[in-house]
């Protein structure tokens, strides 16, 4: 799903 | 955010202002690669392309346009402002070896098929070699000056302290990113010689001198 695509590190 | 993670950043940020300070100070660039500052500036535009688009803190947002800016800032007093002192004859490693198979690896071995997601994905597997023609200027030269070795181990450490951040995330969130965690082991293990030299030389007050 599209969360983890978000990638929440530098 | 956990304190691998902050302290990862951090040095990270010191690397970054290190090498800034040291060529705007001397006025000199002389022994560091700005093939590689021209690679970490292309990792920092790939990875950040969704900073208006993805919020996720104003940490993370303003952190983004610090990387940005000193990177792109440091490829410009190395190409331009104080070009006359960039040792072109040294930094020879042939970026476009590290580019093309780097851009081909993201399109095969990726989380999603998407511009925005193989962009990340090539910003991490390019991270991961892009202190190559660094080291390799360094070998030819057989030395580096001090500061330079500080901006190396500065530089080393954070993405060290990232897989402590990583092997956190996993026992407290049961997070894992393979693609960056398998990126992340590369790109540490490649600085191992140099940890070992600049903990063996340069922190007993010596010169780092590699093995000629």
């Amino acid at each position: 799903n599209d969360k983890d695509s978000t990638h929440d590190e530098l | 955010m956990n304190v691998f993670r902050l302290v990862g950043d951090l040095s990270h940020l010191l690397a970054i202002i290190i090498l800034l300070l040291k060529i705007w100070k001397t006025r000199s660039c002389a022994g560091v690669s700005g093939k590689s500052q021209i690679l970490f500036s292309l990792v920092f535009i790939t990875r950040y392309l969704d900073l208006f688009t993805n919020f996720i803190s104003v940490y993370n947002s303003v952190m983004k346009i610090i990387y940005l800016v000193t990177s792109l800032g440091t490829v410009y007093l190395m190409y331009f402002k104080f070009k006359a002192t960039y040792d072109s004859n040294h930094d020879t490693f042939r970026i476009e070896f590290l580019v093309v198979p780097v851009g081909g690896l993201s399109f095969l071995v990726n989380h999603d098929f998407t511009p925005l997601e193989i962009l990340w994905t090539f910003s991490i597997y390019l991270e991961s070699v892009a202190i190559l023609p660094q080291l390799f200027m360094i070998s030819k030269t057989g030395e580096a000056e001090t500061i330079t070795s500080h901006y190396l181990f500065a530089l080393g450490s954070y993405r060290a302290l990232y897989i402590v951040n990583w092997v956190y995330r996993y026992y407290t969130e049961g997070f894992f990113d393979l693609i960056a965690i398998v990126a992340g082991c590369v790109q540490t293990i490649l600085y191992c010689d140099f940890f070992y030299l600049y903990i063996t030389k340069v922190l007993k007050g010596k010169q780092l001198k590699l093995p000629a």
